[in-house]
C-alpha cells in the first residue's frame, strides 16, 4: 500500500522542459533540520513526464536547483532520462535513481 | 553516496500528492 500525502497548497508542478524545480511538502518525513526545512523535493519536466527526486544530491549534498537533464542512453537502455549534478556531475537514472558510471 | 531517491507524484481534485515512505 502506498502512504499519499498531500502537497501544500500553492505548490505547481515545474512548466518548463528540463528545469529543475522545487516542491515545498511540509512533510515530517521528508524534513531535515537545517539542511532541509521545508521537506523540499525537486521535480522537473522532460519529454512529458514529470520526475520528482530528492533536493539534494546523494554524492555532494548540493541542491539540485542546476541539474541538466540528459536524454536516454544505453545506461538507462534508452528508457529513461538522466540527471547531472551541476556541482559534481554525478549522474543518475531518472528511471530507477541509481548512479550511473 | 547512494542512489537518487524517486518520489511518485500523484493528482487528486486539482490537489497535488506525494508518496512518502
Amino acid at each position: 500500500s502506498l502512504n499519499w500525502c498531500p502537497i501544500p497548497a500553492g505548490q505547481t508542478l515545474p512548466t518548463t522542459e528540463g528545469k529543475v524545480g522545487f516542491l515545498d511538502t511540509n512533510l515530517p518525513t521528508m524534513k531535515n533540520g537545517n539542511t532541509n526545512p521545508t521537506g523540499a523535493v525537486a521535480a522537473v519536466r522532460y519529454d512529458d513526464n514529470i520526475y520528482c527526486f530528492a533536493s539534494a544530491c546523494p554524492s555532494c549534498q548540493v541542491p539540485l536547483s542546476k541539474a541538466k537533464i540528459l536524454p536516454a542512453n544505453e545506461e538507462t537502455k534508452q528508457r529513461a532520462p538522466r540527471l547531472t549534478c551541476d556541482f559534481c556531475k554525478a549522474t543518475y537514472s531518472l528511471g530507477d535513481g541509481s548512479k550511473l558510471q | 553516496s547512494g542512489p537518487l531517491k524517486l518520489y511518485k507524484l500523484g493528482e487528486q481534485k486539482g490537489k497535488l500528492l506525494i508518496v512518502v515512505d
